[in-house]
């Protein structure tokens, strides 16, 4: 359970990140 | 299981909604009680990145000049907040027990919170640019709707000239969103709708000059009218097609291929 916790949160931090690329390409 | 209509949402969210499903399935297996880790260090992570996101959205809200947008961002980047919150009481609370069954719930929530937030802006920010889009083929149909008024060679010429970046702009565009579509009969939908316009593109123009020829000669003027209306009528529905097309977000799962 430790590894899928750390992954998942991993991830979303991934995930967060592409989100903001996705707003900056967009809005630039 | 989630279903996105782009292929760039597809591949952002996806993997993380495949994670936090199987996370919710590992947590309620491991309701009889085994130890969590210390998340403190990932929860960390986690929270500057929404930070960071939280930052960028409020600036892009700032910048806009799309008033839909303004308004569907700011709830989504709440939501992202709040349950980053959520990710930091979770881990609060894992810290001075780390059987708390609590504490796991606002981890899921949490996670969920995320996803669904940094859905919600994803999905704002494709409708913002399905607008943008859609402003480019009303160009179009503006540009269609005053052909009537061409009635001489040189006028023709002014025309084409304003005509055709907007129409090449828009098929670039169109053709563009086409392929980041995910669903198959709205693809297919676009890209018949596509090829119409460009079909009878020249054919607009063609009708014109007989319009045009006919007026000058005083001779079968009805018949060249009937014709280049046709072809401009042919020509919106199509674009009016395109635009309904590229509305669409909801799947009728009979039509999924």
């Amino acid at each position: 359970l430790r590894v899928g916790w750390e992954q998942l949160l991993t991830a979303i931090a991934r995930n967060i990140n592409e989100v903001e690329n996705q707003i900056l390409t967009r809005d630039s | 299981m989630p279903v996105f209509h782009t292929k760039t949402i597809e591949s952002i969210l996806e993997p993380v909604a495949q994670q936090v499903s199987k996370l919710v399935i590992l947590h309620e297996e491991a309701e009889d009680g085994n130890a969590m880790p210390d998340l403190s260090r990932p929860i960390q992570v986690v929270k500057l990145a929404v930070d960071n996101l939280v930052k960028v959205g409020y600036e892009t809200i700032n910048s806009s000049d799309d008033q839909i947008l303004k308004q569907d961002m700011p709830p989504a980047l709440r939501r992202v907040e709040e349950s980053s919150i959520l990710l930091l009481q979770a881990s609060d609370m894992l810290r001075s027990d780390p059987y708390s069954a609590p504490a796991r719930k606002k981890l899921i929530e949490g996670s969920r919170g995320i996803l669904q937030g940094t859905s919600a802006l994803l999905l704002a920010f494709d409708e913002s640019e399905v607008r943008k889009i859609i402003r480019v083929c009303k160009n179009v149909l503006e540009y269609l709707a005053i052909t009537e008024v061409v009635d001489r060679m040189e006028d023709l010429v002014t025309y084409v000239k304003n005509l055709s970046p907007v129409l090449t702009r828009m098929t670039k565009e169109v053709d563009a969103r086409e392929k980041e579509l995910t669903h198959q009969v709205h693809r297919e939908m676009l890209v018949r709708s596509l090829e119409q316009v460009k079909n009878l593109t020249p054919v607009l123009i063609s009708g014109i000059k007989i319009f045009i020829t006919a007026k000058q000669s005083n001779q079968g003027i009805p018949d060249a009218q009937t014709n280049r209306d046709y072809v401009v009528h042919k020509m919106s529905d199509e674009i009016h097609e395109i635009i309904r097309v590229l509305q669409l977000t909801t799947y009728d799962e009979e039509e999924w291929d």
